[in-house]
């Protein structure tokens, strides 16, 4: 069983924390997206036990919650207008 | 709640909703 897809998906979500506590929101979403994508695709074409394709369905959802929000927070601040002096 | 029970599909489109900048 080719796991290293499943290795590749867990680096990529360790790193992605590393960023998003480093505040390097930009670059932890797009890490966050491409684990996600990793784990997906060892779910669907990996075969593991029921229980773990579970738990790497409830990482993922975990994962793309954290992306939700650096979305969010990063469209507001590229939203944020420059503070103008008044 | 949500996360135990999530499925593949909703997994992509959350996936799909986050990459649509």
């Amino acid at each position: 069983m080719a796991n290293n897809n499943l290795q590749k998906a867990i680096d990529l979500a360790n790193k992605a924390s590393e960023e998003d506590k480093a505040k390097n929101y930009k670059e932890a979403l797009r890490l966050y997206e491409q684990s996600v994508q990793y784990f997906l695709h060892v779910v669907k074409y990996e075969a593991q036990g029921e229980k773990a394709k579970q738990s790497i369905r409830a990482k993922c959802a975990d994962y793309l919650d954290r992306a939700e929000q650096l979305k969010e927070y990063l469209k507001k601040a590229e939203k944020q207008p420059p503070t103008k002096p008044v | 709640a949500k996360a135990s029970g999530i499925s593949d599909e909703e997994i992509e489109r959350q996936l799909k909703a986050l990459g649509v900048d």
